[in-house]
């Protein structure tokens, strides 16, 4: 009863067909040990949101609202600190069952999307709705 | 496209219904990081192409191939792999880049090349997906966007602006090859460490109706919230110390990933209920059966790692920045 994905991704055929050479070490999932030797730098990401910005890139976050490791509730806490100018106001978001899929908001260059009632790995666990989230957005689609 | 690295097949999967490719990237002479790239299912010709990173640090991003997003995936709780109905490929040729070196089946050669931070991961992904370019220049013209989740907040901001920053030697004719890059999109991503993550976790808690008003009340009252700043430490360090222990103790058990999801037996980062300062405090720890109270910002930490691990000190700035 292990993890079938670190299973599925050490086995030798599936190497084999990924071109994944013997000497490369065994697959897993998150390396401790990276982890432990990668210096977190204090200053963040939140400095390049606003140069970006500047230079009219597009720029979507979203965030499953159940999650407890990135919660919802200190991205918009951050979001807020911008200060930036709202375009569209805080409104559900559907998927084509019409079931509210989270709420959106559309700041000047920057979408905030929530995907209600999932948590971290939420393109996974609303694969439709994220994934029509991600498609729209990239395609510019309403 | 690299025919060399032209997936001919995957294993439990009769026939793939798109071009993969999966090989290595160079980052620099001695770091190569593998990466898998999925054509569209639509218009690979025209439709965009998006980078994706997984976060950690230290998490590779074959998790959201194969269990998030990918053509093919495995479930919680699941022992197949199964047709995804709703991969992002559906409209988009997607790029799952496994960084930094060391992630994944990524690799170096030297022991230097896996020590990371957030600007020297940057450079390596700029520096692989230029390579990328080289090999898949057909590629040049689409509109390119990067994406991630978790640390992929940091990766995926650093990366496009790396690629902005290219851009911009571009127009002083210093590079080549400019990347058409529109945007990025990050989900679930770390950003901003004095207000997200930890500082913003006894709301959300009490937000969750998982801790009682008072806890959050005196969490608050003591100036917690730079609990984990080492540069704006909080008044009452030991009022915080058994404070952030009494939120940890009521929350523990539930799935950190997912408040509202079972934690899944064997099932990968769902079985952790512990939360990401355990499992970096176990690294710390190594096999060692001493174990912490919640809460030590790194400054806390030094007396022990001095002890017990002086080697980590050698790899560590002393000033907390």
């Amino acid at each position: 009863l292990g993890d079938y994905l670190s299973d599925y991704a050490n086995r030798a055929d599936v190497r084999r067909a990924l071109n994944i050479p013997d000497h490369v070490q065994p697959w897993l999932e998150c390396n401790d040990s990276i982890n432990g030797n990668y210096s977190y730098q204090y200053e963040g990401s939140f400095w390049i949101y606003k140069i970006m910005k500047q230079y009219g890139y597009k720029m979507l976050f979203y965030s499953g609202d159940t999650d407890g490791a990135v919660p919802t509730y200190g991205t918009r806490r951050w979001i807020s600190m911008l200060n930036w100018p709202v375009k569209k106001q805080w409104t559900p978001w559907y998927t084509d069952d019409n079931q509210v899929s989270g709420y959106i908001i559309s700041y000047e260059g920057l979408d905030f999307a929530t995907i209600h009632g999932v948590g971290h790995m939420a393109p996974q666990w609303k694969r439709r709705d994220v994934t029509k989230l991600f498609t729209n957005w990239i395609h510019n689609d309403p | 496209a690299r025919m060399q690295d032209l997936v001919l097949g995957l294993p439990d999967i009769d026939r793939l219904n798109a071009d993969w490719y999966s090989g290595y990237l160079d980052a620099s002479p001695t770091k190569h990081l593998h990466y898998v790239f999925v054509t569209s299912l639509t218009d690979p010709i025209n439709d965009p192409v998006v980078l994706w990173f997984n976060g950690g640090p230290g998490c590779s991003s074959l998790l959201a191939l194969f269990q998030e997003h990918g053509p093919y995936v495995i479930d919680d709780g699941e022992y197949y792999i199964k047709t995804n109905p709703e991969p992002w490929n559906k409209r988009a040729n997607v790029l799952y880049l496994e960084s930094p070196a060391g992630v994944g089946f990524s690799i170096a050669e030297l022991i230097s090349d896996y020590q990371h931070n957030d600007m020297s991961q940057s450079k390596d992904a700029l520096a692989a997906l230029l390579n990328w370019y080289k090999y898949f220049p057909e590629y040049l013209r689409n509109d390119l966007y990067i994406s991630g989740e978790s640390y992929g907040g940091i990766y995926t901001p650093y990366l496009a602006w790396q690629v902005h920053q290219h851009n911009q030697l571009v127009k002083v004719k210093k590079v080549k090859t400019k990347l058409n890059l529109k945007g990025f999109i990050v989900g679930n991503g770390a950003t901003e460490w004095d207000v997200d993550i930890s500082p913003s976790f006894p709301d959300v808690m009490y937000n969750f109706n998982l801790i009682p008003k008072s806890m959050l009340d005196t969490y608050k009252a003591n100036d917690c919230v730079n609990y984990f700043n080492d540069l704006k430490p909080p008044t009452n360090s030991t009022v915080c110390n058994d404070t952030w222990n009494d939120i940890n103790d009521l929350w523990d058990g539930l799935n950190w990933y997912d408040l509202f999801r079972q934690v899944v037996p064997g099932g990968g980062l769902l079985k952790q209920s512990a939360s990401e300062e355990d499992r970096i405090r176990s690294v710390l720890i190594g096999n060692e059966t001493k174990t912490y109270k919640a809460g030590y910002t790194f400054l806390e930490y030094a007396p022990w790692i001095k002890k017990h691990i002086p080697q980590r000190l050698l790899e560590q700035s002393s000033h907390p920045l």
